[in-house]
């Protein structure tokens, strides 16, 4: 455990808390996409199918479980008891091309041809890609609350310092897991754009509205 | 040595 990795997993889970609060405060989801937030559910849920079959350490446990935890009651939030602020007028990206390509991906490129393994490289594709319904929700409305970009960039933050991570462990552990940087890197470049608005924008006080 | 698969990351 290096400090990036550290700060990646606290950068994670502010974001998944700061969406959780926004919310249960606000008592809406409007401008948050469901279709991302079902997608992180499924990726935790099968990525994390590991906590029945090993045990790697108390801190690797109870994360996994708070991730999953946190996801199944946004998802719950904004599907079942705060629906009817749920946007789906503008929650239009179709999951199915993200999933069905990601999912052919995790059976023909993986480590080793074995159900959990298969179920963890479709987990770390579909992450790479499961913030597009969000980022195409944003751009088809041309805005964000600006709470909602605070989610963003911590999670955008959190897999640029997992990138840092696997370039320390390179170096001092020999660990290297070309699917998991492949599908990094992919993620973080898909935040770029966005961080550039967080930066020039957000951080100057000013609401994330994108050009007509 | 490259390591493959290590799965203590989340």
């Amino acid at each position: 455990m290096n400090i990036f990795r550290l700060t990646g997993d606290l950068s994670h889970l502010a974001a998944i808390i700061i969406l959780l609060l926004k919310i249960w405060k606000t008592r809406s989801c409007a401008g948050i996409s469901g279709k991302s937030q079902l997608l992180f559910a499924l990726v935790f849920t099968t990525r994390y199918l590991d906590l029945f079959t090993s045990f790697i350490s108390l801190y690797n446990t109870s994360m996994k479980l708070i991730y999953v935890a946190c996801s199944y009651a946004t998802v719950y939030l904004i599907y079942m008891k705060f629906k009817a602020t749920y946007d789906g007028n503008h929650d239009t990206f179709r999951v199915e091309f993200l999933v069905v390509p990601v999912g052919g991906l995790s059976f023909l490129v993986n480590h080793d041809f074995s159900p959990l393994e298969i179920l963890w490289t479709f987990s770390i594709y579909l992450e790479s890609v499961a913030i597009l319904p969000q980022l195409f929700m944003i751009s088809k409305t041309g805005e964000a609350e600006t709470i909602t970009t605070h989610y963003l960039f911590f999670l955008g933050l959190y897999r640029a310092l997992y990138l840092i991570n696997w370039i320390w462990r390179y170096y001092f552990e020999g660990f290297f897991d070309l699917i998991a940087v492949v599908a990094g890197v992919v993620q973080t470049i898909l935040y770029c754009d966005f961080f550039y608005l967080y930066v020039t924008k957000v951080l100057k006080g000013k609401k994330l509205s994108l050009p007509a | 040595k490259i390591i493959l698969k290590q799965k203590d990351e989340l």
